[in-house]
């Protein structure tokens, strides 16, 4: 399907600047100063999305308890992951307390959402 | 995801990437969505990095995410990273980093040390191409001279190949989607091809933000999984980052 209309189209042309239905908005700008300690640097951001964070985590702890059927995996990685991963490089591992503190997401969810990459690319 | 590093007839290099993620993560019958795309719209957020109230290094981000997948240092460099799938893939370097084998970096982490710490494109490039890695990686590379570009393709212990811009030879992009460059891409996931037929046909001499972003807002080159489209010229210290979607009918990935 991928190489039949409408999966696929010629060239586009005159989509800048952006708008239209494939363009949703700018990205918001935000300052993290790092001269601040790593775990106040988040704060602000995470002020603004604590709500959208914390539903997009909620998403996977969803996906996690529908493909192993229970709640056991979510709870090792609440209660075992921080200390499985032991400390993580500074100043990410104290960066990554201050988000958990400032969105009151367990510090093993915020964890897990920073090394998705890792665990993804099989 | 889908990142370009492209020179134009001046010299000047422009990066830019689609960013997609989510993939398998969930799909939402009802919208013809990725739950967990969708969902990480709303935390893409573009930041300033200061040191001394001077900007150190500018990053499309996500809310939560400490670590950089897309970032420009002014004046010195610009760096996009694109998944690398393999079976020796990134949970064996998370097994490992659990068993006390810790000489890897984690892969967002490393990105956004280059970003933040190195003072030049060839010492990027090494920083890139030489650490021990938890993951294997494709990292996308422009320095802020002519023919500074290149896509290192990274497994976790070695960099298997450097792919550089020569203008001489005519090779005036560089383009990396998830698959190496030299073998052809999965058929059913080919956006190496249309997104190359749109930068050939728009020629060099035509080639800016505009253009570039045409190429990125073609399927399949956009689709369903693109959560954000950044544009990059560190010649011209630009930095433009745009909320993506691709409504249906549009390829899931």
């Amino acid at each position: 399907a991928q190489d039949v209309p409408p999966y696929t189209e010629d060239c586009r042309s005159g989509t800048y600047p952006p708008s239209g239905p494939t363009y949703q908005g700018n990205i918001p700008w935000y300052t993290v100063n790092l001269d601040q300690a790593p775990r106040e640097r988040w704060q602000k951001i995470i002020a603004d999305k604590k709500q959208p964070l914390t539903a997009m985590i909620q998403q996977i702890k969803d996906l996690v308890k529908f493909f192993f059927h229970g709640e056991k995996l979510i709870d090792l990685v609440d209660t075992k992951l921080p200390a499985l991963l032991g400390n993580l490089p500074p100043p990410f591992d104290e960066e990554m307390k201050g988000i958990a503190e400032a969105s009151g997401l367990p510090l093993g969810e915020v964890m897990l959402f920073n090394i998705f990459y890792e665990v993804f690319t099989v | 995801c889908t990142s370009v590093v492209a020179e134009d007839t001046s010299g000047k290099l422009i990066h830019a990437r689609n960013m997609d993620f989510g993939l398998f993560l969930g799909w939402d019958v009802k919208n013809n969505s990725w739950m967990v795309t969708e969902l990480l719209r709303p935390l893409a957020v573009n930041v300033n990095f200061q040191r001394n109230n001077k900007t150190v290094f500018l990053s499309t981000s996500f809310a939560g995410y400490v670590g950089m997948l897309t970032g420009l240092k002014p004046g010195v460099l610009t760096l996009t990273m694109n998944e690398r799938f393999s079976l020796d893939g990134g949970y064996i370097g998370v097994l490992e980093w659990i068993l006390g084998i810790r000489q890897g970096a984690w892969m967002s982490f490393l990105t956004r040390s280059v970003l933040e710490n190195a003072t030049s494109y060839d010492e990027a490039k090494t920083l890139l191409s030489k650490t021990v890695l938890l993951a294997p990686a494709y990292f996308i590379l422009g320095g802020n001279k002519s023919g500074e570009a290149c896509v290192i393709t990274r497994s976790r212990q070695s960099c298997l190949d450097i792919w550089e811009l020569d203008i001489q030879k005519g090779q005036w992009y560089v383009l990396e989607t998830n698959y190496d460059h030299w073998k052809p891409p999965l058929p059913i996931d080919n956006r190496r091809a249309p997104a190359m037929k749109c930068l050939n046909r728009t020629t060099q001499k035509n080639i800016s933000f505009a253009t570039i972003y045409d190429m990125l807002s073609t399927k399949p080159v956009l689709n369903k999984l693109t959560t954000y489209t950044t544009l990059m010229s560190v010649s011209e210290s630009k930095f433009e980052a745009y909320l993506r979607d691709c409504p249906h009918p549009c390829m899931p990935w």
